[in-house]
Order: structure tokens, then C-alpha cells, then sequence
């Protein structure tokens, strides 16, 4: 079901940081305390998120539904750990301000091929 | 800190100095580019004082090591820029010396004259690509500059332990360089 980000009862948004309306990674928000079991728009792009970082063990994987399954929470739990996060599992709001912050497009894991470039 | 995989740097007989070019800013031209050559001109220069590599800036482009430039959406490396935020740059690992910025950023050279609230320190992202260029990969230390992400409107230019450690141990040390040139906060949790 849609998740109720827009009722008065919502997540509480205080602590994410404030926004531009261009921002490309801003959509990410609506996502504020997803956790295991949940089907949410805007998991896959989160998703296609990870896999870009390093956090999917293959980028060619299924990356295109919306649920909140196991692997998804391994990537979210390997994001927490390798970004000095508080390792929660869930999408909390200083995780998913972590997420949303402008970053390097290197990707993160060390172990994945695709890093760097170092194949070019 | 942490490395690529294989660990690849530059590796020269003799002294290691590199040339670096900027391509054209015309992408950027609400930035003096005078003022772009300065802010990379710091950039390499911290990096310098730590290891025993010379940076020189060169005007021939296609000849120089390292080269800096500004690229929209796909400029043909396989990974596309994505306009405001998100992405902010990128670079590769040694020894291909390709260094690049997004210029959908509103980039940024002195907070005090740019007023933009996504306004993007270029210190700052051309420091930590540069830690890329010579060969380091992302760390876990939130105070580093080769932590993966970086605020709009901050400014992270300084070299901490963790930065000094990871380049040094690729290319050893500057021997005027000394540790307790860094920040005293920084020096005071230096495991060594």
C-alpha cells in the first residue's frame, strides 16, 4: 500500500536536511522508516541507488521492483556499516540523510571491478 | 583509507612528478578561471606536502598526467553526470588520471561571493579526487576528506591522519612533512 508520507501521522521529517527542488536525490525521502516487508515506490530507484555504490554484488541483478526483501536490507546494512552509520536496518532519518547528501560517484566497495575505472 | 583493487598508483624511475591540465571552464564561467586554476593549484599542493610527488600545471592538455575537466550528463566514460546534486564528480584510479565535475553544480570558490544554497566547495571535490587519482578509494572516516559525500555550502580541504596515512602508504612520505603540521584535533588520535 502507499506508504503514508503526506498524512499528519507520518514519519517524522525533522531530521532530514532541508531540500532544493532540484535536487536528484530528493524523491529518496518519501522512503523516511521503511524497513523489511514493506513494498514502497521508490525502492527500486534506492535500489539502482546501491548497486551504482557498490552495495549490490552484481549491478546486473533485479533492481526494478519496490520491495523492501532481505537483500535489499544486506545492501542497507553494508551502506550503514561502511559509511560510520548506526547500524539499524531500516531506512531512519540519519541514514536516508546520509543517502540524499551530494556525494563522489566513485563507488564505495573496494572489491567490485567496477570501481574507479579501474578496468579503463 | 582504503585502495583500489591491485592497490595501482603512479610509478616513475626517479622522482615522481606529474603534470596535471585543466580543460576548458567555460561551463563555469561565473568562475574566474584564474580562480579555478588557484583552487586546484591548493588542492594538489596539500597532497604534495605529504608524499614525495611534484605537481606541475601544464597548458598542453592531451600531454599532461593528470587531466581536470568539466562534463555534463553522459561525456562518454560509462558514468553520467546527473545534473544538480547528486553526483558531484568523479575520478580513476591510477594511472589514468582523468578527473571530472559535474557542471550542473553550482560550483563554488568563495562562499562569501556565491550565495546559491547548492553552491558546491571545488577545493574541496578537487582534493578528494585527487586522493582518487593517486590511488585512494573511499574511506569510513567521516572527518577525511575521501569520505564519499560532501554537504552543499561546506568546505572540506584539509588533510586528516586517516588521508595522510592511506597516501603515504602508497607513496611514502614527504620528508619535510611532519604530523603534527595537521590539525592538533587530528593529531591527538593519531594511532602512531
Amino acid at each position: 500500500r502507499p506508504f503514508p508520507a503526506n498524512q499528519p501521522d507520518g514519519p517524522d521529517r525533522s531530521h532530514l536536511p532541508p531540500g532544493h527542488r532540484d535536487d536528484t536525490w530528493r524523491s529518496f525521502e518519501r522512503l523516511l522508516d521503511a524497513k523489511r516487508g514493506t513494498h514502497i515506490p521508490g525502492i527500486g530507484d534506492l535500489k539502482r541507488y546501491f548497486a551504482r555504490f557498490g552495495y549490490f554484488p552484481s549491478p546486473t541483478s533485479n533492481l526494478t521492483d519496490n520491495a523492501f526483501d532481505s537483500r535489499f536490507e544486506s545492501a542497507l546494512t553494508l551502506y550503514q556499516t561502511r559509511l560510520g552509520l548506526p547500524v539499524t536496518s531500516k531506512l531512519d532519518a540519519r541514514t536516508l540523510s546520509q543517502i540524499m547528501t551530494p556525494r563522489c560517484g566513485v563507488p564505495d566497495s573496494v572489491n567490485l571491478n567496477r570501481t574507479g575505472g579501474v578496468q579503463r | 583509507f582504503a585502495f583500489f583493487p591491485g592497490e595501482p598508483r603512479w610509478v616513475r624511475s626517479g622522482p615522481l612528478t606529474l603534470t596535471y591540465a585543466i580543460g576548458p571552464t567555460d561551463a563555469v564561467d561565473y568562475i574566474p578561471r584564474a580562480e579555478v586554476e588557484a583552487a586546484f593549484r591548493r588542492a594538489f599542493r596539500r597532497w604534495a606536502s605529504v608524499i614525495p610527488v611534484r605537481f606541475e600545471e601544464t597548458t598542453e592538455y592531451e600531454a599532461a598526467d593528470v587531466k581536470v575537466g568539466f562534463y555534463s550528463g553522459d561525456h562518454g566514460d560509462g558514468e553520467p553526470f546527473d545534473g544538480v546534486l547528486g553526483v558531484l564528480a568523479h575520478a580513476f584510479s591510477p594511472d589514468s588520471g582523468l578527473l571530472h565535475l559535474d557542471s550542473a553544480e553550482r560550483w563554488a570558490v568563495d562562499f562569501r561571493v556565491e550565495g546559491s544554497k547548492v553552491a558546491v566547495d571545488l577545493e574541496s571535490v578537487a582534493t578528494h579526487e585527487i586522493g582518487h587519482v593517486l590511488g585512494l578509494a573511499h574511506s569510513r572516516v567521516k572527518e577525511a576528506v575521501m569520505y564519499p559525500s560532501l554537504s552543499p555550502r561546506t568546505r572540506k580541504v584539509e588533510l586528516r591522519v586517516d588521508d595522510v596515512e592511506g597516501v603515504q602508504a602508497l607513496y611514502g612520505s614527504n620528508p619535510n612533512f611532519t604530523f603534527s603540521s595537521l590539525f592538533e584535533s587530528d593529531t591527538s588520535s593519531a594511532p602512531k
